[in-house]
């Protein structure tokens, strides 16, 4: 996966991503495509979840799926989530639940359903994504409606660290952060990175023209549109706007 | 031609995308019993998402061997009962407007906490 927070010169945040899925999982050789992300394409959807009548939140995904994964909460937040690879990955937090009946803990996408349904604002679900423990380690991105309100939370299952676009001292503030499954106080592997062509167009394009635009088109640059690349969505909190469509990449593209 | 991680190009032009990629769009009504939430969904989706956890499933089970499967398969059950308010009554009715079984439906909701890995 891949998601971008951008800020432009007024202080407007967009945000974006490239749901990817399916690695492993059945390489099609004849049509150079991983067999569950073919399937997974017809099954997403954009959701309008009501109560009350008036929708509370909107969120793009998987059509039986309970939890959330891209998410925005008008005039509060924006919300993705990236998978984190690990070795004692979310399987120990199942086997916790399974042989010792640790329910204190949270599955991943099912807190995230609730942060959407119940936080009142960005301090509020940046707040309960990094001290709520989890099952199995995760990358949350998060975005706001007020300057410099974007961060990705990078979770182990009780530990956080966060990067913020207000993170660095005042000279050198960020004005995008790119978030692409791996943590980010170390380089991508060669062999997946993502983040380089990522950050290397936006600085090409320069904070004067972010926009929802500039981001669609970062995540259309291969290899951050790869085989894997089930949907891309592009979110603004003010607004509320989400919007998100099926992507295919036509060859020559990367497998991931 | 390269392509991935030793060659890209900056794209520019993508933006727009085409209409007719737009994902559909559906309503999930909170004010609904559990149970009912997810039936009209189910109802458009519900064939599509049989065939994708079938495959899902063989393609775990190809990838993980029969002793780790089966115990991932029967611990399913304790699974999905032990799950918070509303999720497992969201997921009994997913699994009643899809006619696909609890069990499946379970492993297609934990998916990302099971395969971390």
């Amino acid at each position: 996966c891949t998601s971008i927070i951008a800020q432009d010169p007024e202080g407007h945040l967009y945000h974006g991503r490239n749901l990817d899925t399916g690695l492993f999982l059945g390489w099609d050789a004849k049509n150079h495509t991983w067999k569950v992300a073919e399937k997974l394409r017809p099954l997403t959807v954009q959701l309008d979840w009501k109560k009350n009548g008036t929708t509370l939140f909107r969120s793009i995904n998987f059509a039986g799926y309970v939890g959330v994964l891209t998410a925005v909460k008008k005039d509060k937040f924006t919300f993705s989530l990236d998978k984190r690879f690990a070795l004692n990955g979310g399987y120990m937090g199942l086997l916790e639940w399974i042989l010792f009946n640790d329910y204190k803990q949270s599955w991943v996408a099912f807190l995230t359903r609730e942060v959407m349904e119940e936080a009142a604002n960005y301090d509020e679900a940046q707040a309960k994504l990094s001290k709520t423990r989890l099952l199995a380690p995760v990358y949350f991105i998060l975005g706001g409606i007020k300057p410099y309100q974007g961060c990705v939370i990078t979770r182990d299952r009780d530990n956080f660290n966060m990067l913020s676009l207000d993170s660095k001292s005042i000279d050198s503030k960020l004005w995008f952060l790119v978030q692409t499954n791996y943590d980010h106080w170390k380089t991508p592997p060669f062999f997946d990175d993502r983040r380089t062509p990522a950050t290397k167009c936006l600085n090409q394009a320069g904070q004067k023209n972010a926009s929802l635009g500039l981001i669609y088109n970062v995540l259309s640059t291969k290899p951050v549109l790869n085989k894997e690349t089930v949907y891309t969505s592009l979110m603004e909190a003010t607004s509320g706007q989400l919007q998100g469509w099926i992507r295919s990449c036509p060859d020559p593209c990367w497998p991931w | 031609v390269l392509v991935g991680p030793f060659y890209w190009k900056c794209e520019k032009t993508a933006y727009p995308p085409a209409e007719s990629d737009l994902v559909p769009t559906f309503e999930v009504d909170l004010d609904l019993p559990p149970l009912q939430r997810w039936a009209p969904l189910m109802r458009v989706k519900g064939p599509k998402l049989i065939t994708l956890v079938d495959d899902v499933k063989e393609l775990i089970h190809s990838v993980v061997g029969e002793k780790i499967f089966n115990t991932i398969m029967s611990n399913l059950p304790k699974v999905a009962t032990s799950l918070p308010y509303p999720f497992y009554e969201e997921m009994v009715g997913i699994a009643t407007f899809s006619g696909m079984p609890l069990s499946l439906v379970t492993l297609y909701n934990i998916f990302y906490e099971a395969f971390t890995l």
